[in-house]
């Protein structure tokens, strides 16, 4: 990346370059860019370093806004409902097995939910995942209806008196409309367990998806409400900047990092580390 | 849509005398955004828009049509031209069995496809073998062993190896043994940056010698397909491409990326999570995608 030197136009391409390579997009890039220009004028930038920071400080604060969601008042439900989505083969199951094992170092009670039955082989992934990650699991036979596994593992959780729940679900895209009426029903169906359930509707995001994540985000969230997103797959070459385009449009933040195929490749979302990672 | 911004672009144009680096310019910024929006890579949209200026140049602006129907015109024809104007069938060997190995990053589709090849492959007269190679996912075997049962299509694993390449190895003397004419590998996900990983892949090219090995890429990947694909191809040689999950609204700008970026042929597309979702890769559908 060009950082030395002085502010030319061809530092302007360089950093639109960076910013489209990186999965910004174009409008978020235009946006971004434009504005470096007239920080360039009203701090009066002389070298491209500078230029970098500032953009840098800019992407940071960008990305540190707190969400719109009732963010505490959520967390100390119990249990703790997390429903996660998103479309197939994104690495929900897997984050899943993350999440349950995080919450077991910090000694908590977790219910994971087989809802996914619908693809072959899908209760067994899952299954060999709790078991690893010390979670119990509630699942029903293939075929079974998604809400009733949902539900049921509520129950269990609120009988066992248990921390946390995290349900996962079939992956699938966001244009399919019936699809969507089925995780609409297994929010409403938790809500008659508990109405504020489920407390986080977190939506899994692969780090390699370029600009169809800002129709997935918009369709999800429509649908259901996204209280957060879980960018996995950062471990490749792929940046995530489309989890910025996400953030101007709508709000939504990233919670957490997939970095890697084991249950300890997890990492809270940090702003600073993320923003630094897209000018490497 | 592309085709509605040109026309707005270059309404100028007109019945105006050929089409001119000058009076093109316009026309192009917006095809360029379109690409880009369309996830195609950076690089790849910078040296298509300049195989566009050179075919436009110099035309003459029709009275018949719009300018911008024109440019639309050629931007389509160079972006189906690009991605393989027809399909190209898969290579069979006259020796069998024929090995196909499908390989890709996490979660692109591999083991479906592989599935909805063997199926494909049976309706034309084929038997199939299925080899569940992928020893790392927690039941990736079982999956592939519960589609293949699905299917009533054999599949060959062994469950107590944990190496890949003597399960491919082995996979072929089982296919000769029960007269299967086309072995299909499902290997394990992994990133093109694994140096391990991807030797792996390496040793098992080496022994079987695979007529087919065939990149699995997700039709929402965005500017990193280049990467992905550049590496793929580099470090194990890939002789084709299917697209997956193009059932969905991504408009697919990974195909001419990776196309352009390996040379190799996009063959099958993956439409949908059942197993007869599958279908030869047209280039016209998705060039008239990326053109929104
Ligand atoms: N490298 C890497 N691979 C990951 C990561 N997260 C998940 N994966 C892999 O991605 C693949 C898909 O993961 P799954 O958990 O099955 O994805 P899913 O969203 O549940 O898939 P469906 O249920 O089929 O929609 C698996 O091979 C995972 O090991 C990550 O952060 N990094
Ligand atoms: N909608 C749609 N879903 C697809 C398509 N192909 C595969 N899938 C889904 O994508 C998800 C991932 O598919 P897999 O076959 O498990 O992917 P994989 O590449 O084998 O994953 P790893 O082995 O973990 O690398 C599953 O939910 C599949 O049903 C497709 O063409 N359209
Ligand atoms: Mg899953
Ligand atoms: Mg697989």
């Amino acid at each position: 990346v060009l950082r030395k030197g002085a502010i030319d136009e061809d530092v302007f391409e360089e950093l639109e370059a960076t910013l489209i390579q990186a999965d910004m997009g174009v409008k978020t890039t235009h946006q971004l860019v434009e504005k470096m220009r007239e920080r360039v004028k009203s701090d009066r930038l002389t070298d491209a370093e500078q230029l970098y920071t500032v953009l840098e400080e800019e992407l940071v604060a960008l990305m540190s806004q707190p969400s719109t969601d009732a963010h505490s008042a959520v967390q100390s439900a119990s249990p703790h409902v997390a429903l996660v989505i998103g479309v197939n083969g994104v690495g929900k199951t897997t984050t899943i097995a993350k999440l349950a094992h995080m919450h077991r170092l910090d000694g908590k009670k977790v219910v994971v939910a087989a809802a996914d039955t619908f693809r072959a082989a899908a209760i067994e992934q899952l299954e060999i995942w709790a078991q690893r990650a010390g979670a119990d699991i509630v699942k029903h036979k293939s075929g079974a209806d998604p809400a009733a596994v949902a539900y049921d593992a509520l129950a269990a959780a609120i009988a066992r008196k248990c921390d946390q729940v995290i349900i996962d679900t079939a992956g699938r895209l966001h244009t399919k409309t019936n699809l969507m009426e089925e995780l609409k029903k297994i929010k409403r169906v938790l809500g008659k367990l508990d109405p504020s359930a489920p407390h986080e509707v977190l939506m899994v995001l692969d780090a390699t998806t370029g600009q169809n994540a800002l129709s997935q985000a918009r369709l999800f969230t429509e649908a259901l409400g996204v209280t957060g997103i879980i960018l996995t797959k950062l471990d490749g070459t792929a940046k995530g900047g489309i989890v910025v385009a996400i953030h101007q449009e709508f709000g939504i933040p990233v919670k957490f990092i997939g970095v890697g195929e084991s249950l300890d490749d997890l990492k809270p979302f940090a702003p600073t580390e993320f923003v630094k990672a897209l000018f490497e | 849509s592309l085709s509605e911004k040109l026309q707005k672009t270059l309404r100028n144009l007109r019945g105006l005398g050929k089409l001119s680096e000058k009076n093109m310019k316009d026309g192009l910024r917006d095809v360029r955004m379109a690409l880009l929006e369309a996830d195609v890579n950076y690089k790849v949209v910078k040296d298509f828009i300049g195989h566009v200026q050179d075919k436009a140049l110099g035309r003459e602006v029709l009275e018949s049509i719009t300018p911008g129907q024109q440019l639309v015109k050629v931007v389509y024809d160079e972006l189906v031209r690009m991605m393989g104007k027809e399909a190209e069938p898969l290579r069979l060997s006259s020796e069998p069995p024929t090995v196909i190995m499908l390989i890709g990053l996490q979660g692109s589709g591999k083991t479906t496809t592989a599935a909805k090849l063997a199926r494909s492959l049976r309706t034309r007269g084929h038997q199939p073998l299925l080899v569940a190679a992928d020893v790392y996912r927690p039941a990736a075997v079982q999956q592939l062993i519960v589609l293949s049962e699905q299917l009533g299509i054999p599949a060959y694993s062994d469950e107590n190896s944990n190496d890949p390449v003597g399960i491919c190895r082995d996979s072929v003397q089982h296919a000769r043994r029960s007269n299967r004419d086309v072995l299909i590998l499902d290997t394990a996900g992994r990133l093109h940056i694994n140096d391990e990983l991807i030797e792996e892949l390496r040793r098992i090219r080496e022994i079987l010698h695979p007529h087919e090995v065939l990149l699995v890429a997700d039709a929402m990947t965005g500017q990193d397909a280049v990467n992905v694909a550049e590496q793929f191809h580099s470090r194990v040689g890939i002789t084709g491409v299917i697209l997956t999950k193009l059932d969905g609204d991504a408009r697919g700008g990974a195909a001419l990326s990776i196309k352009s970026v390996t040379g190799q042929p996009i063959k099958f597309a993956g439409i949908g999570e059942k197993l007869d979702a599958f279908e030869v890769f047209h280039p016209d559908r998705v060039a008239s995608r990326i053109l929104g």
